[in-house]
């Protein structure tokens, strides 16, 4: 499951810099 | 206690105000309705713009961007909070793909509350649509989903759910023990248990003369839940038809349930 959600991983791991 | 100690005090008298720090924290993190509407319109105006003018999106994919620009908001919200922070990434991807359409279906709710017409839904993008117009379309299950968030949306109004208790719903639907895999549940439990809590003072605080408003309002917990796993699987089989965008936040949480 988890590695199909890699868009909600990016938004939950994203730097808030980037 | 109350001021005479040989009295049995009354529920007001032993009430002490919710802490409002905790509470206050809770509703800082609220988005703002206005901002997420500007975003929702930016959004599909762009998708417009970057289309034909024989290629226009049909009202469900319109429906279904809105959805899919809600559920971005409502991951930055969660993300945001200061609660959710303290679980590792693993524990609040779990908790959002075990949520996120309850959490749709509650932001959807609360926007009914705060702005339908009587006979309307009120959307995100601040548009209301007579209900009527979408049940000479609808199919069974759409028409099954709409009545019953319609009805569900009239219980809320009649309780005059509030910003506050609202919030600490959404906390109650996010941070939800019971999901599998969870490995902090300790610290979901703790957070559950102190916004259970915070709702229920609120609740009794502001509303004395209703002493089962918080009951009533946990009763309608089970009753969301239903309603979104309705919607998953309505929406579901309409990306097996194909109708969904892809590429977008709504289709992957769907694949991961179904994966």
């Amino acid at each position: 499951k988890k590695k199909d959600n890699a868009l909600l991983r990016y938004l939950l791991d994203k730097d808030d810099n980037t | 206690p109350s001021s005479t100690p040989s009295s049995t005090p009354t529920p007001t008298s032993i009430l002490t105000a919710p802490t409002p720090s905790f509470l206050a924290q809770l509703l800082e993190g609220e988005p703002d309705e206005s901002q997420l509407c500007a975003k929702v319109l930016a959004s599909l105006q762009r998708e417009k713009a970057s289309r034909g003018k024989h290629d226009r999106l049909n009202t469900f994919s319109i429906m279904c961007k809105m959805a899919d620009q809600t559920l971005f908001g409502l991951v930055e919200w969660a993300r945001n909070s200061a609660l959710f922070k303290e679980l590792k990434v693993e524990d609040q991807m779990v908790l959002l793909q075990s949520c996120w359409s309850e959490l749709l279906v509650l932001d959807h709710l609360c926007r009914q509350v705060a702005y339908s017409r009587e006979g309307c839904i009120y959307l995100v993008t601040g548009q209301q649509i007579e209900v009527s117009n979408i049940l000479t379309q609808a199919g069974v299950t759409l028409t099954s989903l709409v009545s019953r968030t319609q009805d569900l949306g009239v219980k809320l109004k009649a309780l005059h759910l509030d910003t506050q208790e609202f919030v600490c719903l959404k906390y109650l639907v996010l941070f939800n023990p019971d999901v599998k895999s969870v490995q902090d549940r300790r610290q979901v439990e703790r957070t559950q248990e102190r916004v259970n809590r915070t709702l229920m003072d609120h609740t009794l605080y502001t509303h004395p003369g209703h002493s089962d408003k918080f009951g009533q309002l946990l009763l309608r917990l089970p009753e969301i839940r239903s309603i979104s796993l309705q919607v998953e699987e309505y929406l579901y089989q309409r990306h097996l038809l194909g109708d969904l965008p892809c590429n977008s936040l709504l289709t992957e949480m769907l694949h991961a349930k179904h994966s």
